[in-house]
């Protein structure tokens, strides 16, 4: 989800 | 995407399959220190808390779902294998894990983005993540030879971290509002870490001498 851009890395 | 972070995921994951690829094939997890494994093991534990609730993409959930199998069955290999956990020497690893872990988790109580219980976890994970690779370095310095196996791991580890810094300079400059100073710091951090090991790891190689750690 776009609220935390940064949870989509590893 | 960008092609430092998958530069970065796929040398996360060699250094993880070399491992169990070590521990499996020769069964033997000699000059492995458990405490690391152990404490990386709760990294993916505490990061990928959301695995189920925020997925991402494919790619994002197969990712976690083999480092937290992985992890786990690394430690799993070396404190249960009936011939790997004869190998392992707990008399050299002796690095308690507290003096990681609480600090780890009192600064992320202190300094976090949001003050709950997913983003403190996180926060920790990060911390921890940075730090986590001491018993191993400890137990490399303490037992001297480094097996090419396990200076592999290190030096994939190093590298992946290495390569993330590279991607997080990447979205700065390509995405607007990418700013990070916790995962930013924390990843500085663990590739200073390494960077004495990366010395050493290519002064061996250079010379093509067995890898020495100064003691």
């Amino acid at each position: 989800n776009s609220r935390h851009p940064r949870k989509d890395e590893l | 995407m960008n092609i430092f972070r998958l530069a970065g995921d796929m040398t996360h994951l060699a250094s993880v399959l070399v491992l169990l690829l070590k521990i499996h094939t020769i069964k033997s997890c000699a000059g492995i220190s458990l405490k690391t494994q152990e404490l990386y093991a709760l990294v993916f534990a505490t990061r990928y808390l959301d695995i189920f609730t925020n997925y991402i993409s494919f790619y994002n959930t197969i990712m976690k779902l083999i480092f937290l199998g992985s992890s786990f069955s690394i430690v799993w290999y070396i404190k249960r294998h009936k011939i790997v956990h004869r190998s392992y020497d707990k008399d050299q690893d002796t690095f308690r894990h507290w003096f990681i872990v609480l600090p780890c988790l009192v600064l992320a109580l202190l300094i976090n983005e949001r003050f709950t219980f997913k983003e403190v976890m996180w926060t920790f994970s990060l911390y921890l993540e940075a730090v986590a690779i001491l018993p191993q370095l400890v137990l490399l310095q303490r037992t001297r030879n480094i097996d090419n196996l396990t200076g592999q791991y290190v030096f994939l580890l190093g590298a992946y971290r290495a390569l993330y810094i590279l991607n997080w300079i990447y979205r700065y400059f390509t995405e607007d509002h990418y700013i990070h100073w916790i995962t930013w710091i924390a990843g500085l951090v663990q590739t200073l870490l390494y960077a004495d090991f990366f010395y050493y790891y290519f002064q061996s190689w250079k010379n093509n001498a067995k890898l020495e750690l100064p003691a």
